[in-house]
């Protein structure tokens, strides 16, 4: 099973 | 004052029909040096970053730096009343509430313009990191429209291999599976057709389709598309808008649980 990641998880607020 | 002119409508309503699946409302922030956006999705699981640069428009004037928040449903309702053939200027005063949409006929015959409420976005700009890519594929845009939207059919995730072989697109379910291998071309007739792979390190990602599907929509602004990939990192599917700017999209990769 796969899950998905959210973008925020890779990219900060600047 | 913000006055922005391209000679055709078509460009706008191509990059509007890029976005608006995706995204029901957008900042767009206007500098001297062009237009940008940046948007995530509802569900944060992909960004839209859009770079329109001054020197592409016929005519760009911005005194001061200005953020216009707009309904993306209501802009499109608006460039719909342009014709593809019009050119439209894009006009908003300092501090103001509105923007305005002009269009005008070839033989100037005709004029119209349409202004619309701006409205206030909470904007949260997220900082995208320099990233060497493991591999690095262009291929034609259509192509990619076709590969995204056949394998949709099969699942709801689609596997992405990459090697110095080609790039192999995969998708398994309950119907059977699918893959379609993209070989390097060695020689093509026409830049637009050729598929090409710069490698450093094999990638395989996996990628939900509806998303993939979605920035499909900017296939008519580009000939080609460049997917850049490393493992654990989000997928970047690039779009370059001919002397004026790029549409990128980034997906966060599916994992294994």
């Amino acid at each position: 099973k796969m899950s998905q990641r959210n973008i925020t998880s890779f990219f900060k607020p600047k | 004052m913000f006055e922005a002119r391209l000679i055709s409508a078509t460009i706008l309503k191509k990059i509007l029909d890029a976005i608006k699946d995706l995204l029901n409302e957008g900042t767009f922030d206007c500098s001297d040096s062009g237009i940008q956006l940046q948007a995530m999705d509802n569900s944060h699981v992909s960004l839209v970053s859009l770079t329109l640069r001054s020197d592409g428009f016929d005519k760009f004037r911005c005194d001061r730096n200005i953020s216009m928040g707009m309904n993306l449903g209501s802009m499109a309702k608006i460039l719909k009343c342009a014709n593809n053939d019009d050119t439209v200027t894009i006009k908003a005063q300092d501090n103001a509430d509105t923007v305005t949409f002009m269009f005008e006929s070839p033989n100037h015959e005709k004029v119209s313009d349409y202004e619309m409420k701006l409205m206030n976005l909470d904007q949260e700009h997220l900082g995208i990191p320099e990233t060497d890519y493991s591999c690095v594929v262009r291929m034609p845009s259509m192509e990619f429209a076709r590969i995204c939207r056949d394998l949709a059919q099969f699942s709801e995730s689609m596997l992405i291999c990459c090697t110095k072989e080609g790039v192999k697109f995969s998708a398994s379910g309950d119907v059977g599976s699918a893959n379609v291998k993209l070989a390097q071309t060695s020689s093509v007739d026409k830049e637009e057709e050729a598929v090409s792979i710069e490698m450093q390190e094999p990638v395989t990602l996996t990628f939900a389709c509806r998303y993939l599907n979605a920035f499909t929509k900017a296939s008519p602004l580009s000939g080609q598309v460049q997917l850049s990939m490393s493992a654990d990192v989000p997928l970047v599917v690039e779009y370059r808008i001919q002397d004026l700017g790029h549409i990128r999209y980034y997906l966060a990769p599916k994992i294994e649980d």
